[in-house]
């Protein structure tokens, strides 16, 4: 464990807990993608099944227990308990386009052709696109809230402090793994855009708006 | 080394 890698985890620990809060506390999830809580769940789920079969660390074990939980509860609030709040018309970009891909993928290019690592290796394709959907709905209403955008910043900080980390790794242990580092990059990438106008707008206090 | 998955890694 290095810096890098706690303060990813730490950063992606913030973003869920900044999304479910800011649902619980606002009593609505206006502006949140439903799709993109749904892959990640997925992401977890595939790749979290490791929870039953191989013990790493209490730390590892329980950070895991909370991804699985918080993507869970995010999707009860927004598809059962605040289901009237959901934006689902504005909510629209095709999940089949990004999961289907990513299954061939994982069949495709994968370290061992084994279901728990086919299954690992689909929710890292995976987690590097399953932020579209959000980005995309962002992009429909041309706004965000500025809880959302703090949302969005973490989440996407995190996957470019792994990046650090792989950097590290690689000088420090002499370790790599491909499949992580270009999904990882893929994923930090597709944040660009919107760090730009995170940066350039809310962090000045104004709300992230699009250019008409 | 190469290309080997870190199991501790979220």
């Amino acid at each position: 464990m290095n810096i890098f890698r706690l303060l990813g985890d730490l950063s992606h620990l913030l973003a869920v807990i900044i999304l479910l809060l800011k649902i619980w506390k606002t009593r609505s999830c206006a502006g949140i993608s439903g799709r993109s809580q749904i892959l990640f769940a997925a992401v977890y789920t595939a790749r979290y099944l490791d929870l039953v079969t191989s013990y790493i660390s209490a730390y590892n074990t329980v950070m895991k227990i909370v991804f699985l939980v918080a993507s869970y509860g995010t999707l009860y609030l927004m598809f059962l308990k605040f289901k009237a709040t959901y934006d689902h018309n504005h909510d629209t970009f095709r999940i089949e386009f990004l999961v289907l891909p990513c299954v061939i993928l994982a069949l495709l290019i994968n370290h061992d052709f084994s279901a728990l690592e086919i299954l690992w290796t689909f929710s890292i394709y995976l987690e590097s696109v399953a932020i579209l959907p959000q980005l995309f709905m962002v992009s429909k209403t041309g706004e965000a809230e500025s809880i959302t955008s703090h949302y969005l910043f973490a989440l996407g900080t995190y996957r470019g402090l792994y990046l650090f980390n792989w950097i590290y790794r690689y000088y420090a242990e002499d370790h790599y793994d491909l499949i992580a580092i270009i999904a990882g990059i893929v994923q930090t990438v597709l944040y660009c855009d919107f760090f730009y106008l995170y940066i350039t707008k809310v962090l000045k206090g104004k709300k992230l708006q699009l250019p008409a | 080394s190469e290309s080997e998955r870190d199991k501790d890694e979220l």
